[in-house]
């Protein structure tokens, strides 16, 4: 199995003010890359959903390369440690 | 923050007409929303007497976890607490171990940083607060009577440790909440990632943060001196340089010729009397340092009983600690080390006399053990000292400018105090003494800016977070609260520029009447995305509205920041900006340069009039280099003044002759 790791996508502002629409707009993205609807939701980490649109997801690098072609995403940025200051 | 709010004026007692904190009502009404560790609900800090009921407006709420009870350890000032762990935790890919670091899963700190920044933020008053008696005074945040939001995204593992897809998630909630202010004391390591797909989720969260009328408070990072190091660089973002107080730790260090030094600690020990002092010599020819701090040799040396003095050309607080282990291992009473300017001073474990003197008083103490058989010592516990003559400083570790990705956009924005401050912290912090830490870095500065504009939101809520920046960054203090220069930590020490403090240093009482504001919005931010190379169909899905960027390509030089930066001219350009009056309405400018060095700068027009139907005018800045070869940055400053206002803001220009090009010889 390819290893994945968390990717956030990133899809810049919502198109739509139902935070539940913009959920199931996610998944339903994630499901067309992963094929089924419960390794969407096994995936899904966050749902971005009220300031912007977009999502975390723990992906491998070819899902990372078919997603990033979608419709509507910006851009799939690998997860990135932060620290105090 | 016993000194920090006197300091920048904005102390309750002042009976001062144009006091920020008076006029805002403490802040009342605005919320402040902060992405960090968690916060200790029991501290005093957070109490919420005298504070009304929570704004009906606010949509955010508090979680329960681990050891939090969101009933119970919420309240009227802290009105939010959510914990995110998610992305932490599928980047660790292993359960969360706490038994090394405690830590809670749920919005409790452990770690202490987030119930520190919180409370410099927005803590209620608690008087006669200190550590161990040092730093002793009234303790409070900024806008006492703002509501805290804590969305906690990092975690107690070394550095405090927070994934972007958490902090992100923190964004997204805090839009949803309705926070006014967001304080962001977190950073990313360099070299940075553009800035909207950065890695580090701060800079796409923030902008839509900032498009929704949020004003995002972010550290510039702990990784200076060097310049290039500064970190959230976004032009909506605020960003800020961490600055020293009017007040030291001075320590009493006695020499047996009764000449007295004074080095600065936190040690509130017991004085140690006259007792042997020994520097580890060099035996012989050899080559070994046995007297450097960090890698003390104490085998020749009678160490039992006595104080060691020891040198580093080291600057971090590694060789502290590394001499306080070896010197106490080796039955010794204290450590005298002479550094140069660095880390700042922090306490030594279980009270042990850890005292920090400069090369030039190390090197002092070293000539009087040297012309004496038997050298002795007295140390004294440290004391405070504020006012004059303690001069302010841009800290040895706030980042510093210019921007590595954007060098046209001046950064940090602004500086403020970071140095020791002494605020609220958790149980588990080891530098915590009943309730309250002294902590120092950029962190500590973002939410004292967070705090100003709380005040600033709470007289002018209308104002957008590019009106609110440009009212802090060109009424900002160039020189201390005495009119003294600001100095520059680093070696060689020297006078503070604009890639050290930004605008300056933050001056609460003058930005609630700017007078003019350089403002912005989206359209602004837009053209700055057309300007560094986004295409049209990442910003139209940014912004989620079709846009087109002109061509030619805007020129990043014409974006509306409160700051002029050319990091390359061979000639001259020409650049535009916008003022927007927010003072009285019929009000006349004139135009005030101090061109810098070599460099010529005309304004066109030079005189702004407002009145009734214009308030917003635009003019023309022609600069023009007389240099004939590549040079570093000359410093120079733009004020409009009515003579009641002074609109000021800084002037950088680098000339280039060859472009792209670095020269190291």
């Amino acid at each position: 199995h390819a290893r994945s790791e968390v990717h956030i996508v990133y899809m810049g502002e919502k198109q739509h003010h139902d935070p539940q629409h913009v959920t199931n707009m996610h998944h339903d993205m994630l499901s067309s890359i992963l094929e089924s609807k419960e390794e969407a939701k096994k995936s899904m980490v966050y749902s971005y959903r009220h300031g912007f649109s977009g999502f975390a997801a723990k992906l491998t690098e070819s899902q990372v390369e078919k997603i990033a072609g979608l419709p509507g995403v910006i851009r799939v940025i690998p997860n990135q440690l932060h620290s105090v200051q | 923050t016993t000194r920090s709010w006197d300091y920048l004026g904005l102390s309750p007692q002042s009976s001062s007409k144009s006091n920020l904190l008076h006029d805002a009502n403490l802040g009342d009404g605005v919320i402040i929303g902060l992405l960090d560790t968690g916060i200790w609900p029991e501290s005093v800090i957070l109490n919420d007497e005298g504070l009304g009921p929570i704004p009906q407006r606010w949509k955010g709420s508090c979680q329960s976890g681990e050891r939090f009870n969101a009933t119970q350890d919420c309240n009227r000032k802290l009105i939010g607490a959510k914990y995110y762990i998610d992305g932490f935790l599928a980047e660790n890919r292993q359960p969360f171990n706490t038994t090394q670091a405690p830590d809670f899963k749920s919005p409790r700190d452990s770690f202490g940083h987030g119930t520190h920044t919180s409370t410099i933020a927005a803590g209620s008053f608690v008087p006669n607060a200190s550590y161990k008696g040092i730093a002793l005074g009234l303790l409070r945040g900024g806008a006492p009577k703002a509501r805290i939001a804590m969305y906690k995204v990092c975690w107690n593992v070394p550095r405090g440790q927070c994934s972007s897809a958490d902090i992100l998630k923190a964004f997204d909630d805090a839009i949803h909440d309705g926070v006014d202010v967001l304080s962001v004391s977190l950073g990313t390591d360099l070299p940075l990632f553009p800035q909207i797909d950065e890695r580090d989720g701060i800079g796409p969260g923030s902008f839509h943060a900032v498009t929704k009328g949020i004003t995002v408070v972010c550290a510039g990072g702990n990784e200076g001196p060097s310049s290039h190091t500064i970190d959230n660089t976004s032009p909506w973002i605020l960003t800020v340089a961490a600055s020293t107080v009017d007040r030291s730790f001075p320590t009493g260090i006695v020499l047996g010729n009764n000449f007295t030094i004074l080095g600065q600690a936190m040690f509130r020990g017991k004085e140690v009397g006259f007792t042997g002092l020994v520097y580890p010599e060099n035996p012989g020819l050899r080559p070994t340092l046995f007297g450097v701090c960090e890698s003390l040799t104490l085998n020749n040396t009678p160490v039992a009983g006595n104080v060691v003095l020891c040198f580093t050309t080291m600057n971090n607080r590694a060789p502290v600690s590394a001499a306080v282990t070896s010197v106490k291992q080796a039955g010794g009473v204290g450590v005298i080390i002479a550094k140069h300017p660095g880390d700042v001073i922090g306490p030594c474990s279980n009270d042990f006399p850890c005292i920090e003197v400069d090369y030039e008083l190390g090197s002092q103490i070293l000539f009087y053990m040297r012309s004496t058989r038997s050298p002795i010592v007295k140390l004294s516990p440290s004391k405070t000292l504020a006012g004059r003559p303690v001069s302010t400083k841009v800290a040895h570790f706030s980042s510093r400018g210019p921007s590595s990705i954007s060098p046209a956009i001046l950064k940090p924005d602004i500086a403020a105090p970071g140095v020791s401050t002494l605020a609220a912290s958790s149980p588990f912090d080891p530098f915590m003494d009943g309730g309250f830490a002294l902590h120092s870095g950029t962190s500590m500065a973002a939410p004292h800016v967070s705090g100003i504009v709380a005040l600033l939101k709470a007289i002018h809520p209308s104002w957008s977070p590019a009106a609110i920046k440009s009212a802090l960054m060109t009424t900002a203090w160039k020189t201390d609260p005495f009119g003294e220069p600001v100095f520059a930590e680093g070696s060689p020490q020297k006078l503070a520029n604009p890639f050290d403090y930004g605008a300056g240093i933050v001056n609460p009482n003058k930005a609630a009447k700017p007078g003019l504001v350089y403002d912005m919005g989206t359209d602004d931010y837009i053209m700055y995305l057309c300007a560094v190379g986004y295409n049209d169909s990442s910003i139209t899905q940014l912004v989620g509205k079709s846009k087109t960027c002109p061509s030619p390509k805007p020129s990043i030089l014409d974006v509306n920041v409160p700051s002029i930066t050319i990091p390359s001219i061979r000639n001259s350009v020409t650049l535009t900006r916008t003022v927007t009056n927010v003072g009285p309405v019929n009000s006349v400018y004139k135009a005030q340069i101090d061109s810098p060095q070599g460099i010529h700068v005309a304004v066109r027009p030079d005189i702004l009039a407002f009145n009734s139907s214009v308030k917003d005018l635009s003019f023309i800045v022609e600069v023009s280099t007389s240099h004939k070869v590549n040079t570093g940055y000359y410093f120079g400053s733009l004020t409009w003044t009515d003579e009641t206002h002074y609109v000021t803001i800084p002037i950088s220009v680098r000339t280039q002759i060859i472009q792209f090009y670095t020269d190291f010889n």
